[in-house]
């Protein structure tokens, strides 16, 4: 509604807006935020939302602050966080029998001019399942015109959440969009490099799995640089 | 707007004695004549649910709006400050009142708000807004 001062402590309401009205106050909104107009509504109950409601909350209550070290220093650092889900769906790595091992996103909407803090994939692992596996993030490159692997990082897998620094490709993404050609999980004993095993296999949640909240994401931690763009 | 000036028309005549009454002189009566009407933060309180926008913003729920609102008249409420160059401004504005106006009831300290809401069907941002939320006002 358009409210007045009612001259002594507080505001009343003068009359309600109109539709259209109510329509130019959504856009001033949404430009404020810097939307080109009014997303779409999010499948419920997803893992990324989930988690950075977690980080909101830690954020107005810091005593509460039950994450590590280092993720401390990134959330405190930035300015804004981002969280992907993937979208295998969408792109083809061209690397044979990937299923449920290939993983990419969409990166196009980073905001431009903001430093880039760090980059973590994190994906789930059902507790109960295979604890003495290694599991590889790789990144897929071109070399040559061939696509070809890049060891990003390495986690032993202890159930729950896994965290994989993936600030290197994730960089190279925003910087060159067509280098995007998403990463690639090999899990497999540490005695046993060459067998791989799919992640499903071990309790690895996949894109496609049936509980939204336990599904692989992305998340990335900017820094602002300070400058606005103009409205 | 324009209701606003109405209704602050109307409402002319609720001044207090001390405002009808002051002297034009800067080394006159300085008697406090604080009243509601003086430079002060106001509340105004911005809900997300009630508009419908949570399907898209996931957090905060809404938020205080602060905004400042009111007259720079000194003293001013012991919780204003002012700069130097208002105090000055108020002073020529008393022995010109035509010429120069009074100072403006303005921010003073703002702090941050952070956002979390959907960029798309897939993707979230919690972006920090610095300098959005009033936390003090007063006269400049």
């Amino acid at each position: 509604g358009l409210y007045v001062d009612n001259g002594v402590d507080r505001t009343v309401m003068a009359r309600s807006l109109s539709r259209s009205e109510r329509q130019e106050v959504e856009h001033e909104i949404l430009n404020l935020l810097g939307l080109p107009s009014r997303p779409a509504r999010a499948p419920p109950n997803s893992a990324a939302p989930q988690f950075l409601l977690d980080v909101y909350k830690s954020l107005l209550d810091e005593s509460n602050f039950n994450i590590s070290g280092r993720e401390q220093y990134a959330i405190h650092e930035s300015d804004v966080i981002m969280s992907f889900t993937s979208r295998s769906d969408f792109h083809q790595s061209g690397v044979r029998h990937e299923r449920g091992r290939h993983l990419w996103f969409d990166v196009s909407e980073v905001p431009a001019g903001e430093a880039i803090v760090g980059a973590e994939l994190r994906l789930y692992q059902n507790p109960g399942l295979h604890k003495n596996v290694v599991i590889q993030v790789y990144e897929l490159v071109v070399d040559n015109g061939e696509k070809a692997l890049r060891l990003v990082d390495t986690a032993a897998a202890t159930g729950g959440w896994l965290v994989f620094n993936v600030t290197g490709p994730f960089t190279s993404w925003v910087a060159f969009p067509d280098s995007n050609q998403g990463l690639y999980l090999s899990v497999h004993f540490p005695d046993k490099p060459g067998h791989e095993l799919h992640p499903e296999d071990v309790g690895i949640a996949s894109v496609k799995g049936s509980d939204a909240s336990k599904q692989p994401f992305l998340v990335a931690f900017f820094k602002s640089s300070g400058h606005r763009t103009s409205r | 707007s324009r209701k606003t000036r109405e209704t602050r028309r109307r409402k002319k005549p609720e001044t207090t004695p001390a405002e009808t009454n002051f002297s034009p002189h800067p080394f006159g009566d300085a008697s406090p004549h604080w009243s509601s009407r003086s430079c002060q933060i106001q509340t105004l309180y911005v809900s997300f649910r009630d508009l419908e926008w949570h399907d898209w913003i996931i957090a905060p729920n809404g938020y205080d709006a602060f905004y400042c609102s009111g007259e720079c008249n000194f003293p001013l409420n012991a919780h204003m400050n002012a700069t130097n160059h208002a105090i000055v401004q108020t002073l020529v504005h008393l022995m010109s009142p035509s010429l120069v106006p009074k100072p403006c009831c303005a921010p003073t300290k703002l702090s941050p708000i952070s956002v979390l809401y959907f960029l798309d069907e897939s993707n979230v941002i919690l972006k920090k807004y610095k300098n959005m939320v009033v936390k003090s006002c007063g006269c400049h």
